[in-house]
């Protein structure tokens, strides 16, 4: 049977709010060596989402305003209980690299990657 | 049987040289919409790796100097006839999202993405 997002995704996160910014993001990525923020709302709601892919955008753009200048605000997100052959076709046809998995009140429980997926490809020995 | 790298890798890639700027290489990165630059010397090899992370790191550190500067020297590479898998396992071995694949002379035919391998896995209707 074709695993879970559930099982497939790293619990591993990064959050940010959208009020920080565009260098304090910067940091999170690098110290934490990981290319998607979860832009979290105060009350612990996705809101937003933002990447290295954003960063280097306001660069290109000469444009360092806050969190919410930059990050991309319709989510792409996927429920722990799916099957991650259709996490997988989602991230493909919206050509993004990872995706929130959310809960029924849009809280963050993990983020699955294309990486995470790619592993399971990997040669086990 | 696996597919070979040669067959699942993307044969779009973009290059940039290691004395321009950062904000060359970030302006590449969001023309198109891809987190990965060859870098290539005068005579076409293959000299380091710059990506949409990298960016964010000049960002999060406020130096911007060349590409030179903030690039990865040593790359992890990849042959065109490999196993996908093998290539997988690599990726996940040392955290990278992506790969440069090259001839003999170090001369880069394409990139392997870690999206590339997961669209392997995505549902097929
Ligand atoms: C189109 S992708 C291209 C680069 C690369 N594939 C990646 O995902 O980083 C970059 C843009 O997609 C957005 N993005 C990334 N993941 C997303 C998601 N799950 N939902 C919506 N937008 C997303 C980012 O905010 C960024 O603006
Ligand atoms: C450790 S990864 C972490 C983020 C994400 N997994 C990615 O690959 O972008 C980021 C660093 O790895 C480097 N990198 C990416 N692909 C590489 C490759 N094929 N060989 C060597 N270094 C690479 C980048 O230059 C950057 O400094």
């Amino acid at each position: 049977a074709v695993p879970l997002v559930k099982d497939v995704m790293s619990s591993f996160f990064v959050t940010i709010k959208k009020d920080q910014t565009v260098q304090d993001a910067a940091k999170k990525i690098w110290e934490n060596s990981f290319n998607h923020l979860a832009v979290i709302s105060d009350t612990g709601e996705l809101v937003g989402i933002l990447t290295a892919w954003d960063i280097s955008k306001a660069v290109a753009e000469n444009c360092f305003d806050s969190v919410e200048s930059v990050m991309t605000r319709k989510v792409l997100t996927c429920a722990p209980n799916e099957p991650v052959d259709l996490a997988a076709r989602r991230l493909d046809r919206y050509g993004v690299s990872a995706m929130p998995v959310i809960d029924t009140q849009r809280r963050v429980l993990g983020i699955i990657t294309s990486d995470n997926i790619s592993k399971l490809l990997a040669r086990r020995y």
